[in-house]
């Protein structure tokens, strides 16, 4: 398994952000 | 190990060499979740049809893969009538017999009857006699 | 058995329940080619590292995975300065203590600064004493 990105991941998308 | 599984609810483009893109609605199976909110994913593998012509082979794609064509022509029947939608294929009706020059992978064989030459769907094709 | 590997050359959108959608440039092992032109093909598995977030449970999606709240507050030192991207997210120097209140599995921590509350990157936050 390589390294994770060094940068955080992005904020959820906005189809997450929709769920109560 | 029993990897749980998880569906992408949007896609998500990849940012770097090491992210795997997502498409909403892929099915991924998880191997590692990183506390950072990055987690390791393998995609479940998709099995599927595809047309041949939609592919080129890895290694070498610029070699020819089709048979040689045989300008003899080799003996067929329709079995189901099939009308043209371009201009280089031909139209026939059930039942035709036909001569098979070329079988090029993709499924589109180039036909010949009496002076006409042009493509037609081998899978409407049977060889004469069988 | 060794299968092919062949490139997809062109998008191709499936048509029907038993055929694969294709990307330019996926690649894909052949398993079968029929002589119609259609060949059964398998995804070559991809891997990656993906946003938590993008993802739910195959099951139950629905269902609450993020662990609870600790409004009590966990100790946690920042190990690099970020600036907040969006209204919710709290701007902070290298080296700055803060309290961490909600460890959201997408790795954007609720985290406690005096009187200021909001989200910051888990992955430049370390326990305060380590």
């Amino acid at each position: 398994i390589k390294q994770p990105p060094s940068n955080p991941p992005p904020r959820p998308p906005a189809e997450a952000r929709k769920k109560p | 190990i029993i990897l749980q599984t998880y569906r992408a609810i949007a896609d998500y483009e990849k940012r770097s060499g090491s992210e795997m893109a997502l498409a909403m609605g892929d099915v991924v199976d998880v191997v590692e979740k990183g506390q950072s909110g990055w987690w390791f994913c393998q995609m479940k593998t998709k099995r599927g049809w595809v047309p041949a012509s939609y592919l080129e082979p890895l290694d070498s794609p610029d070699e020819a893969e089709d048979p040689e064509p045989n300008y003899a022509g080799e003996p067929y029947v329709t079995i189901k009538a099939y009308t043209a939608a371009m201009e280089d294929e031909v139209s026939l009706q059930q039942g035709e017999t036909i001569e098979v020059i070329h079988k090029l992978l993709d499924g589109w064989w180039v036909i010949r009857k009496d002076n006409i030459t042009g493509y037609f769907p081998s899978m409407y094709l049977q060889k004469a006699g069988e």
